[in-house]
C-alpha cells in the first residue's frame, strides 16, 4: 500500500509505500488512551509483475473500545459487531448503521464513512478490480481526516503524523531520473533524500484518482517513519501496538 | 380423478381414455402461475360421466378455466358473487356441474368439474391458476398435486423457474417413495431452471401388469435464490414493483417466549402426546439468551414458573419434566390464559427484565372454542388487545377442525402476529416445529419499508414488528413509469445490536432486458404479486374491520380488484359457459378460511413512508481533497499513468 500524509504546518504531502507481504497485519492508529485502534491486513496480487508482487489492504479492523465496537471492512462484506452480537452487511448494499455512538455509513460498492459522536471519522474506499485481471485483485484504501481528536499519545503507521513533524526541504534538483527532481529532508532528527513523484487520492474519482505531488521516502517510509516498518506488524487485526 | 380405462395399451378399449395430463408451473420471482390441462375420450358405447378434479393450494387464486366438450368451448368469466349466480340459475348446464370444494388433504382446496360425455366425444379441461411462493425455513416450496386418476397416454409436467436474484439451490425430494426415481429431469442454470416429470405409461404403472396409476400425490420443488449478495431485492417492471427482503448475516435477537398450551379434555391422547413431543424438542432449541416459561389451561390456568426464566439447560430440564406429567381434561378457558400471559411479559417488561433488544413472544396453542370463563369470542380479542403491550406479537396455532380458526387469525393478526392450522391428521408434532422453527430466530424488529416519491403507490402492508432467520417479507406496489424511471427504498429496522437504514436504488430496465430472453418468465409476474399480496391483505382487514362501513369499503375494493385481475375470491365466482350462452356452470370458491397469504409469515400494517432518520442522514465524512501545493517543479508521468511512486 501507499501512504501520503499532508503536514499542515510545512503544507506538504510526504509519501512512502510498505514492500511487505500477503497476510501480515500492520497497525496503522494506535491510541490506547481513546481506545482506537485501526489495523490493516496485506492481500496479495494474484501473481508478481516484473518479479514483484504487489500488496494492498485487503481487511481493515476499527477497534473503538470504549463503545465496545469492531468493525471488520473487507473487500467481501462489513461486519460490526457491538458487544456479543454481529451483523454483516454486503457491500452491494447502501446502507447505515448506528449502535451507541458509532454510525457507519455504506455507499453500495464504493465507500464505508465510519463516525463516531466525538467528531472522530474514518473512510474506506472499496477497490473493485475486473474478476478475470490476472494480476490485480479487490482492495481498500483508508482516508482519515486530520481533524480527528485522537490522544496526544497516538501512535500507529499513520496514527504518529497526528502530532506533526517538523519537516525542512532544501536543495531540489534534479533526480537521477530526469522527470524526477529529488531534494534532501531534515526530519526527526536526520537528512533523507526525497523524490519528487505522484500518489493517488481516489476519493473524488474512484477509477483514476486524483494526482497528489509528493514528496516520497524511500525504503518504506524509513528516516520518516518512527522506527522500521516491521515495527508495525501487529499478530492479530485487533492487535494494539506494542510500543518500545 | 377419472371413472374407466383407456386405450389399448392401458386396458379394455370399451372405456373413457386419458389422452394426456399436462401440467405446467411457471415461477418468475416467487410468482407461480400454473395450467392444468386434461385431454379425455370416451370410447364406450353409453354416455359416461367425466369428472376433472384438481387439488390446488389454499390461498391460490385461479384465474381461468375452459372446457371443450366435443366442439363445444365453455369459457369462464370472474363474476360478483350474486351476478354469477343470477347468470347461472338462467341457464344451467345440462349434465354438466363446476365448483370450488373444500380439500380434506392439507392447506389445499378442489376445483371439479363434472361433465356428462356422449360416446365418442372428446374433451379438454384447462385450469390456470396462481400463487405467490413464500420462503419457509430458507427455501421456497411448489407443490403440485398430480391425480390423473388413471394411466395417460401422455403425462408430462414442467416447472420453469426464473429468479432474477439467482437460483441458490434446488432440489426435487421424492415424494413417491422411490417409484420415480430418475424420472424427474432437473436442469439448473444461474438465474433459470426447469425440472420436467414425464413417465411413460409403463412408468405410471403401481407394478408391471397392473392398470392403475402410481401417480397420485404430490411433485415437489424446493429452491431459494442468492443472498448473500444483498438483503434485499428491489424489481421493478411495468408500473409496478416487488421487494424482497431476507437479510441472512445477522445475530439472532433474544427472545422471551411464553408457550400456552391448550390442556383441556379435548386434548387428551395423540394430540397431547404429540403436543408434548414438540414441546421438548422446541424447548431444547431455545438459546441461552433467551428467557421463557410455560403456561398450561384449561379450566384452569397454570403456569410453570410465574415469570420468565433463562433458558439454561436446567430450567430447560425442569420445563420438560413440567410438561411431560400435564394430564389433559376439563374444560377451555383461553381468555384467562392469554391475559396471564401478558400480563408475565407486561410486568417483566415494566420490571426492566427484559433485554431492550429483545423481542417478545406468545405461541397459543389450542384445539377448540372456550367453554370455560369468558366465551365471547369478540370479548376476548377486545380483552388480549388492551392488555397486550406493543412489543408483543402473538402466534396461535389451531389444532384440528374443532377450532375456530378464523378467530385465532383475528386474535394474532390484530397483536402482531399469524395464526396457522396444525391438521390432526398429519404428525402434528412436526407441524408444531415446523412452526416454531420459523419463528424461532428473530433477526431484525420493527422494520419498515419506505418509498419516498410520491409517484409510488397502493404499497402493500410495509410495517413488521419482526422479521424472522428463512423467511422473507414481500412488499409489492405500483408507480408511475412516466414520472419515476427508478425506484428508491429506504428499509428501516432494529437488529441485534445496531439501527440498520437500507437503501436501494433500482431502475425497470435492469429486468426488461432479462424478462425478454426467456420464453417462459412471466412479465406480468409484478402486477400479479401486487394483486396477489393487495388481495390478501385486504380479505385479512376485512375481518379486522373495526365498523360495517369499513368492512364494506373494503370490500368494494377486493370485489373491483378480483374483477379487474379475473381472480376467483371468497367475493367473485367463475362463470363457465358457452358461445351462446345457454349453458353455464357456476364454480364458486367455498366459505373458508382465506387466511392472508396462507404461508404468509408476516400480518403487517401500513404506515406512511419515514423520511431517512436524521442520524443515518448524516453527510459522511466531507471529502477534504489532499491539498495539491505547488505544480511539480518537472513535467511528471502523464496523469492517465495508473501508478504511484514505488521504489
Amino acid at each position: 500500500p501507499h501512504f501520503i500524509v499532508y503536514l499542515p504546518k510545512s503544507q506538504s504531502n510526504i509519501c512512502f509505500n510498505i514492500d511487505s507481504e500477503p497476510g501480515k497485519i500492520l497497525n496503522l492508529v494506535s491510541d490506547p488512551e481513546s481506545g482506537i485502534l485501526v489495523n490493516g491486513q496485506l492481500v496479495g496480487a494474484k501473481k508478481p509483475n516484473n518479479g514483484k508482487l504487489s500488496t494492498y489492504f485487503g481487511k481493515l479492523g476499527f477497534y473503538f473500545q470504549k463503545e465496545d465496537t469492531k468493525i471488520e471492512i473487507s473487500t467481501k462484506d462489513v461486519t460490526v459487531s457491538h458487544r456479543s452480537r454481529t451483523s454483516v452487511l454486503s457491500w452491494s448494499d447502501t446502507a447505515h448503521v448506528v449502535n451507541q455512538s458509532v454510525l457507519i455509513s455504506m455507499k453500495k460498492e464504493n465507500a464505508v464513512t465510519i463516525t463516531l459522536d466525538k467528531g472522530m471519522s474514518f473512510s474506506v474506499l472499496l477497490h473493485r478490480v475486473w474478476k478475470k485481471h490476472p494480476i490485480n485483485v479487490d482492495f481498500l484504501g483508508i482516508y482519515i481526516p486530520p481533524t480527528n481528536n485522537f490522544s496526544p499519545e497516538v501512535h500507529g503507521l499513520i496514527g504518529q503524523f497526528m502530532q506533526e513533524p517538523k519537516i525542512h526541504i532544501f536543495n531540489e534538483r534534479p533526480g537521477k531520473d530526469p522527470q524526477k527532481p529529488e531534494a534532501s529532508m531534515e526530519v526527526k532528527g536526520q537528512t533523507l533524500t526525497v523524490s519528487r513523484g505522484l500518489q493517488k487520492d481516489y476519493r473524488t474519482d474512484i477509477v483514476f484518482g486524483t494526482d497528489v505531488p509528493c514528496w516520497f521516502v524511500h525504503n518504506n517510509g524509513k528516516g520518516f517513519i518512527d522506527g522500521r516498518y516491521t515495527d508495525y506488524f501487529v499478530p492479530q487485526l485487533y492487535s494494539f501496538l506494542k510500543r518500545p | 380423478s377419472l371413472s374407466g380405462e383407456s386405450e389399448e395399451t392401458m386396458g379394455d378399449v370399451d372405456q373413457v381414455t386419458l389422452y394426456s395430463y399436462k401440467v405446467r408451473s411457471t415461477i418468475t420471482s416467487r410468482t407461480a402461475t400454473t395450467i392444468i390441462q386434461s385431454k379425455v375420450v370416451n370410447h364406450s358405447p353409453q354416455p359416461q360421466n367425466v369428472v376433472f378434479d384438481v387439488q390446488i393450494p389454499k390461498g391460490a387464486f385461479i384465474t381461468n378455466f375452459s372446457m371443450t366438450v366435443d366442439g363445444t368451448t365453455f369459457r369462464s368469466s370472474i363474476r360478483e358473487k350474486t351476478v354469477g349466480k343470477a347468470l347461472y340459475s338462467q341457464a344451467r348446464a345440462k349434465g354438466k356441474t363446476a365448483g370450488l370444494v373444500r380439500s380434506k388433504a392439507l392447506d389445499m382446496e378442489n376445483f371439479k368439474t363434472e361433465v356428462n360425455v356422449l360416446p365418442g366425444a372428446k374433451v379438454q379441461f384447462e385450469l390456470h391458476y396462481q400463487e405467490a411462493k413464500w420462503r419457509k425455513l430458507g427455501s421456497y416450496e411448489h407443490r403440485l398435486y398430480l391425480q390423473p386418476g388413471k394411466l395417460a397416454k401422455h403425462l408430462e409436467v414442467d416447472v420453469w423457474i426464473i429468479e432474477p436474484q439467482g437460483i441458490r439451490f434446488l432440489h426435487v425430494p421424492d415424494t413417491f417413495d422411490g417409484h420415480f426415481d430418475g424420472v424427474p429431469v432437473v436442469s439448473k442454470g444461474q438465474q433459470k431452471a426447469h425440472v420436467s416429470f414425464k413417465p411413460t405409461v409403463e412408468q405410471q404403472r403401481i407394478c408391471p401388469s397392473c392398470l392403475e396409476t402410481m401417480v397420485d400425490g404430490e411433485l415437489v420443488v424446493l429452491y431459494d435464490v442468492d443472498r448473500e449478495k444483498k438483503a434485499g431485492e428491489l424489481e421493478v417492471f411495468n408500473g409496478y414493483f416487488v421487494h424482497f427482503f431476507a437479510p441472512e448475516s445477522l445475530d439472532p435477537i433474544p427472545k422471551n417466549i411464553l408457550f400456552v398450551i391448550d390442556v383441556s379434555g379435548s386434548m387428551w391422547g395423540v394430540k397431547m402426546k404429540q403436543t408434548v413431543e414438540a414441546m421438548k424438542t422446541i424447548l431444547d432449541d431455545l438459546r441461552a439468551e433467551d428467557q421463557f416459561s410455560v403456561i398450561d389451561f384449561n379450566h384452569n390456568v397454570r403456569n410453570w414458573r410465574n415469570d420468565l426464566v433463562s433458558a439454561t439447560k436446567t430450567q430447560v430440564a425442569d420445563a420438560k419434566r413440567y410438561i411431560e406429567k400435564i394430564q389433559p381434561s376439563g374444560g377451555t378457558n383461553i381468555n384467562e390464559a392469554l391475559l396471564r400471559a401478558i400480563f408475565i411479559l407486561n410486568e417483566a417488561n415494566n420490571l426492566g427484565l427484559l433485554d431492550p433488544n429483545s423481542v417478545s413472544l406468545i405461541i397459543l396453542v389450542s384445539d377448540g372454542d372456550p367453554t370455560v370463563g369468558e366465551l365471547k369470542l369478540s370479548k376476548i380479542q377486545k380483552n388480549v388487545k388492551q392488555s397486550i403491550q406493543d412489543n408483543i406479537s402473538l402466534f396461535s396455532l389451531g389444532m384440528g377442525f374443532d377450532v375456530d380458526y378464523d378467530f385465532l387469525k383475528r386474535l394474532s393478526n390484530e397483536n402482531r402476529g399469524i395464526a396457522q392450522r396444525i391438521y390432526g391428521n398429519q404428525d402434528t408434532s412436526s407441524q408444531l416445529k415446523k412452526f416454531y422453527n420459523q419463528v424461532s430466530t428473530p433477526l431484525l424488529r420493527n422494520v419498515q419499508f419506505n418509498y419516498p416519491h410520491p409517484s409510488v403507490t397502493d404499497v402493500t402492508q410495509n410495517s413488521f414488528p419482526n422479521y424472522f432467520g428463512g423467511s422473507e417479507i414481500v412488499v409489492a406496489g405500483k408507480f408511475d413509469p412516466e414520472k419515476l424511471k427508478e425506484i428508491q427504498s429506504i428499509i428501516t429496522a432494529t437488529s441485534a445490536n445496531t439501527e440498520l437504514v437500507l437503501e436501494t436504488l433500482a431502475q425497470m430496465d435492469d429486468l426488461e432486458d432479462f424478462l425478454s430472453k426467456d420464453k417462459h418468465a412471466d412479465p406480468d409476474f409484478t402486477r400479479k404479486l401486487w394483486a396477489y399480496l393487495t388481495i390478501n391483505q385486504l380479505l385479512a382487514e376485512r375481518s379486522l374491520a373495526p365498523t360495517a362501513a369499513t368492512k364494506r369499503k373494503i370490500t368494494k375494493t377486493i370485489l373491483q380488484m378480483s374483477l379487474e385481475h379475473h381472480i376467483v375470491t371468497p367475493l367473485t365466482a367463475m362463470v363457465i359457459e358457452n358461445e351462446a350462452g345457454d349453458e353455464r356452470m357456476l364454480a364458486d370458491s367455498p366459505p373458508q378460511d382465506h387466511s392472508c397469504c396462507s404461508g404468509a409469515l408476516y400480518y403487517g400494517s401500513k404506515v406512511p413512508p419515514d423520511p431517512i432518520p436524521d442520524w443515518a442522514n448524516a453527510s459522511p465524512t466531507p471529502v477534504v481533497p489532499m491539498p495539491v501545493e505547488g505544480r511539480v517543479l518537472e513535467s511528471t508521468p502523464p496523469p492517465h499513468v495508473m501508478r504511484v511512486e514505488n521504489d
